[in-house]
C-alpha cells in the first residue's frame, strides 16, 4: 500500500 | 547554553515528543520566570517554551569537527598528565599515551552510507547515499511493503570514518524530512544504534526520537557523547501511521 515505506531526506552527525 | 530536552518536557507541546531534542536557553524568558525554570528555544522548530529543571539536561559546548577529545569516560587530560609525569618523566611519552585515549569529533565529509535494510529504488533520486547529500530533491525510502501500515524497523547504516573500524565521537543527530502533505512516508519515530563493526553487534543509544512536521533540519542530542565506527538509524514509524 501507499503507506508501506519509510524514509528521510538528509542526516547529519555532530 | 545548549540543553537536551527530556521526556518531561513533552507535555508542553502537543505536536510531538520533545524528548532528546536540543534547545538553547533564552535569556529574556529566563528573566521572566521563577529561577528554577528555564526559557528555551527548541532548535528543530524555533518554538520557545519554559521548562522545569527535571525536563532538561545541560550539554557541553559543541565540539568542532575533527577536534581530538579524550574518551568520554576517561579522566581529564590534566589528571592523566599529573599521574603519569612522575612515573615516566618524558612529556613526549605521555603525549603518546594520551594519543591512544583520544578520538576525533565526527566530520561529515568523512561519513559514508554503507547500506540500508532495503531501498525503494537505487537511482539519482532514491538511495541511502543521498541522505548525505545537501540536495533536497534526493532521498532514501525503504522498499514498498517494507513498513506495513507505516510501522517497521527499516535502517540505514553509516560508517563515520574512511578506515574500516576507525572510531569517531558524536553526540548530535540531525535529520531533514519533507513537511506534510508532501511527506506522509517521512520517518516520525526512530532511534540510534552504534557498533564498531558493520555486521554488529549493534547497541541502542538513547530513547525513541520523534520528528516534527517541519522541513527544517531537526536536531537531537544523545544522552552522552558516543564513540564508535558505525551508526545505524532505525526507523520505526512513518508520518502516515501517526
Amino acid at each position: 500500500s501507499e503507506a508501506s515505506c519509510i524514509g528521510f531526506l538528509r542526516v547529519g552527525f555532530a | 547554553a545548549l540543553v537536551r530536552l527530556r521526556g518531561a518536557a513533552s507535555a508542553h507541546n502537543a505536536q510531538g515528543r520533545l524528548e532528546g531534542h536540543t534547545a538553547e536557553t533564552v535569556a529574556g524568558a529566563l528573566d521572566r520566570t521563577p529561577s528554577e525554570r528555564v526559557g528555551v528555544r527548541v532548535v528543530s522548530t524555533d518554538a520557545t517554551m519554559v521548562v522545569e529543571p527535571h525536563a532538561f539536561d545541560m550539554l557541553g559546548a559543541r565540539v568542532p569537527p575533527g577536534e581530538m577529545r579524550l574518551l568520554h569516560r576517561c579522566a581529564s587530560e590534566r589528571f592523566v598528565r599529573r599521574v603519569f609525569l612522575p612515573l615516566v618523566h618524558h612529556v613526549e611519552l605521555i603525549d603518546h599515551i594520551l594519543s591512544f585515549l583520544k578520538l576525533p569529533q565526527v566530520t561529515m565529509s568523512e561519513v559514508t552510507a554503507v547500506k540500508a535494510s532495503s531501498s525503494a529504488a537505487n537511482d539519482r533520486q532514491c538511495s541511502a547515499a543521498n541522505t548525505l547529500s545537501a540536495d533536497d530533491g534526493t532521498w532514501w525510502l525503504s522498499a514498498p511493503d517494507s513498513c506495513p501500515n507505516g510501522v517497521g524497523a527499516e535502517w540505514v547504516l553509516y560508517r563515520l570514518r574512511p578506515a574500516v573500524g576507525a572510531r569517531a565521537r558524536f553526540q548530535y543527530v540531525q535529520m531533514k524530512i519533507p513537511k506534510l502533505p508532501y511527506g506522509p512516508l517521512s520517518v516520525r519515530v526512530f532511534h540510534v544504534e552504534v557498533a564498531d563493526d558493520e555486521s554488529g553487534p549493534f547497541v541502542r543509544v538513547g530513547p525513541d526520537l520523534t520528528t516534527f512536521n517541519t522541513d527544517r533540519m531537526q536536531e537531537w542530542a544523545l544522552p552522552t557523547p558516543v564513540e564508535c565506527a558505525c551508526v545505524r538509524l532505525v526507523l520505526t514509524k512513518n508520518a502516515a501511521a501517526c
